[in-house]
């Protein structure tokens, strides 16, 4: 669909993307660790954009089987929700993957 | 108000209340961290009581000054949201404000 080809395209062109929910902690703190480490998301806020929000978390479950939010993409690739990305961070594997998104 | 009334009545007969929503990871959390320490709370999803949810979330706003979940109180007394009692629980505090409300 039109919708899903425009996820794949933002999820594809920028090395970092995070769909959120503005009022949803979870989300706050994955941004904030982007923050911390001197990365700057592509973030799409899904409850400000009227009725295509839930159109594109449906697009999401499609695409990554996951509904929730945050929903952290990197280099393209599917990472997962705030505890992933938290994770990935403590064992030391989160640098690696932005590293390689950006293409040093 | 009626509603007004009965928040006052939770807060006052139950020894522990959390205000929370059943999808909201910190919610969550705070619910585990009670569960962990061998405590059950007295819990009020405001998402599963229809019209009246909102209508107890704005009474929250009205006798604590937040609006957000989760909403904690301990003894009758406002604790506040899920990074306030963490931390209360990390400083050892949270125990004691517990054995009080449950007059131990
Ligand atoms: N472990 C996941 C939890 C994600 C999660 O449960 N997100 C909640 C908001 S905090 C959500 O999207 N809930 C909607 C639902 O469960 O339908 C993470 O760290 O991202
Ligand atoms: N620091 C607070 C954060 C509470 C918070 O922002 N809760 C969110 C859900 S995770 C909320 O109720 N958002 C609704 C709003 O901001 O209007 C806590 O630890 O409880
Ligand atoms: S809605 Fe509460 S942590 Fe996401």
């Amino acid at each position: 669909s039109r919708l899903e080809d425009s996820v794949r395209k933002t999820v594809s062109d920028n090395p970092v993307v995070v769909y959120s929910k503005t009022w949803c902690s979870y989300s706050s703190e994955v941004k904030a660790l982007f923050k911390r480490i001197g990365v700057e998301p592509t973030v799409v806020e899904l409850d400000e954009l009227g009725p295509q929000g839930p159109q594109i978390q449906k697009v999401l479950e499609r695409l990554t089987g996951q509904h929730t939010v945050p929903n952290v993409f990197i280099g393209g690739k599917h990472i997962g929700g705030c505890t992933d990305t938290v994770k990935l961070y403590r064992q030391g594997e989160l640098e690696p993957l932005l590293a390689e998104a950006n293409g040093t």
